[in-house]
């Protein structure tokens, strides 16, 4: 997280840590399900690995602290069909879903979030918390950190796609945020984590978006995963309740 | 003359007839029908010379021995003796029929033609019964003669004996015999043979009452009862024994009568014994049966239900017994669903009386991320016990929304909610509600 602050804990009980082909991020839907970036586990310009551990870490805010938890299995990882991992510009439906082996008891520093269902969530300067554990100041950051954002409109951020003459696709299933005028930004290590609202109407925070892709960090917007587009797949593979 | 044989009906005629019979003619006809028939004969035309005691002309019928009549002249007219409409019946199986006419039938000079006579014979079954009472009363011998009972049939008869006796080889003669009766209606009277009237001796009697199982025989001895008796030893010449379920109830004699015995028994023996002499009058038993009774049936405690309690259980009848609600049927350490017993044929009930047990739920199942309390005594599990449920608040909550859910013990024994169901509720993750959210107060 470029320019964010520390977070306390309880301040986002449902963010997971996770380490795969590098550090990444998650959130917990329900007590069981962690959801994140599609490219966390199948990351693009790099072939797959077999027998890559998928390490899964939940309920703290400091790394080290994190870790000593200990890791939570993965029983099961369902990466949304339509990612493809081999087109590298083109990081349509980067999502996933991992079932945990064991539900985890949920507790003031461990909690879900909930998912959007319906497109308020997305107007122009809906400002959102994106939090991780990424790179900070060109180095990875030991505790959780957190930037509000606002979100920005789907033209403005393709204009700044073509001004950038950016060969990455932005399509329908995604948003930015961000200000051009400031330095704030999600950056490596910080995808899968989730974008994060607050529904004031039901006092409750939603994730509206999965840190997805950027082009570097903290130079305009950085590109989510609207997840609105993908709540129905997301209850068929985890279940309605 | 040919002799009629075996034949059961025929006529006989005069010669010549219907045309005049001829003059000094003497014949006699034979007419013998089966053994156990009668001969009957009756006169259908008869025209004979008539004569003052039939000396020209005449019929003669004879049979048993015994002229039967004489008969000439007309029938329907006075002169001579005419059989006019009369029927002769023979007691044996035969009679003879004779035919005599003189030298001439003239009258006045004159000759007159006399047509003779046309009879018809038929063979009627013979009374022998009857015709053996006749002869006790005539005092003649007719043969062998049933000692007891006569019994007549067609062309025959047979004898019989009566109760306690039994034919003889010569199918005429009776002697006692009352080693082997049987009795095995619901009720009856059984006595000495001859009774009131001296017994017969040396008889060696046995009567076996034998009546389905559930009942009870019960015997009443009647009066009078008289079995020869001695002063000093008990019953030395004749003895009455009576046996039930392989036990002797006594062995009696004299004139005091045993009176009534309730056998508990479906099979009792009465034996006689005598000796060759006495004559006292015996004995007579009226024997009845009733249906075996069970045990009125108790409940063992105060929640069991007899159904439809009556006040007298017998053999074959049967009880239901149901429980309270909320209480279940239980024999020794296992549960019932239904129970049923039935009055069996020796007066127990074919299975004890069970009880009737609290119905326990078992535990209240553990539910997830939740937890429950008794409303009810603190681990009691049993009929009507209440449990609450509740989740883990705030960070899991029930599927309905509800803060919690009580369930209750059923008298089905599981644990239901006020809905009647059985499902423990769910406690599912409360989502977006972190204790300690992002506050920003710096403007």
């Amino acid at each position: 997280i470029i320019a964010g602050k520390s977070a306390q804990l309880g301040n986002f009980p449902w963010q997971a840590f996770t380490n795969i082909y590098g550090r990444g991020g998650g959130a917990l839907l329900g007590d069981r399900w962690i959801l994140t970036a599609a490219h966390i586990l199948h990351p693009k310009d790099s072939s797959s690995l077999p027998n890559t551990s998928i390490d899964v870490f939940l309920g703290h805010t400091n790394v080290d602290e994190i870790m000593k938890m200990g890791i939570r299995p993965v029983r099961r990882v369902i990466i949304h069909p339509g990612y493809n991992q081999n087109d590298t510009n083109n990081f349509d439906n980067d999502i996933a879903l991992l079932e945990l082996e064991n539900s985890v008891p949920l507790g003031p520093h461990l909690l879900p979030i909930c998912l959007p269902d319906n497109e308020t969530f997305y107007e122009k300067g809906l400002v959102g918390y994106v939090s991780g554990f990424g790179i900070e100041s060109q180095k990875l950051s030991d505790d959780l950190k957190f930037v509000s954002l606002p979100m920005a409109s789907s033209k403005n951020c393709q204009n700044w796609l073509n001004e950038k003459n950016s060969k990455q696709v932005f399509s329908t299933n995604m948003f930015c945020a961000g200000d051009k005028t400031r330095k704030q930004d999600a950056c490596q290590g910080d995808s899968g984590g989730v974008f994060a609202v607050k529904d004031e109407s039901g006092d409750r925070w939603v994730a509206t978006g999965i840190v997805s892709w950027g082009i570097g960090c903290s130079k305009g917007y950085g590109f989510y995963t609207k997840v609105l587009k993908y709540v129905d797949w997301i209850k068929k593979e985890i279940g309605e309740s | 003359s040919i002799p009629i044989i075996n034949k059961l009906y025929g006529e006989v005629t005069s010669p010549m007839y219907p045309k005049s019979y001829p003059n000094n003619y003497d014949e006699t006809r034979e007419i013998v029908v089966p053994q156990g028939y009668s001969v009957k004969l009756v006169f259908w035309q008869f025209d004979l010379e008539p004569s003052e005691g039939c000396f020209y002309d005449y019929v003669k019928i004879s049979a048993d021995k015994k002229d039967l009549g004489r008969f000439c002249g007309q029938l329907g007219s006075t002169p001579g003796n005419p059989p006019s409409q009369k029927e002769f019946v023979s007691q044996g199986n035969q009679m003879w029929l004779t035919f005599h006419t003189d030298f001439s039938n003239e009258e006045n000079g004159t000759t007159i033609f006399y047509k003779g006579f046309l009879a018809y014979f038929q063979a009627v079954d013979m009374d022998e019964c009857a015709a053996q009472d006749n002869a006790i009363e005539e005092n003649s011998n007719l043969g062998l003669r049933c000692e007891h009972l006569c019994h007549n049939s067609v062309g025959s008869y047979f004898c019989s004996c009566r109760p306690g006796y039994k034919l003889q080889a010569d199918k005429h003669s009776c002697r006692a015999e009352c080693s082997n009766e049987l009795f095995t209606e619901t009720s009856g009277y059984i006595s000495s043979l001859e009774y009131p009237q001296a017994y017969p001796p040396d008889m060696r009697c046995n009567y076996s009452i034998r009546v389905d199982r559930g009942l009870t025989i019960n015997l009443k001895f009647l009066e009078p009862f008289e079995i020869d008796d001695h002063q000093q030893v008990h019953c030395p010449y004749d003895q009455l024994q009576v046996y039930a379920n392989g036990k002797s109830f006594g062995e009696y004699c004299g004139r005091k009568s045993p009176g009534v015995m309730d056998t508990s028994s479906n099979a009792v023996d009465v034996l006689f014994f005598t000796d060759e002499s006495g004559d006292s009058g015996g004995w007579k038993i009226h024997y009845t049966t009733e249906v075996i009774k069970c045990p009125q049936p108790k409940a063992l405690d105060k929640f069991t239900v007899i159904n439809n309690l009556q006040p007298q259980y017998q053999f074959r009848d049967y009880l239901i017994v149901t429980c309270k609600l909320g209480y279940q049927l239980t024999e020794g350490n296992q549960q019932l669903k239904s129970f049923t017993s039935v009055c069996q044929d020796d007066g127990t009930w074919h299975r004890p009386m069970p009880y009737c047990k609290i119905v326990n739920c078992g535990a209240p199942k553990k539910l997830p991320n939740g937890n429950f309390k008794y409303l009810t005594k603190e681990g009691g599990n049993t009929y009507k016990a209440e449990i609450l449920y509740t989740c883990q608040e705030p960070y899991y909550r029930m599927v309905n929304g509800e803060e919690n859910a009580k369930y209750t013990c059923s008298a089905q024994g599981t644990w239901k909610d006020k809905h009647g169901n059985e499902k423990i509720p769910r406690c599912l993750p409360v989502c977006g509600k972190p204790v300690n959210p992002v506050v920003e107060n710096q403007r």
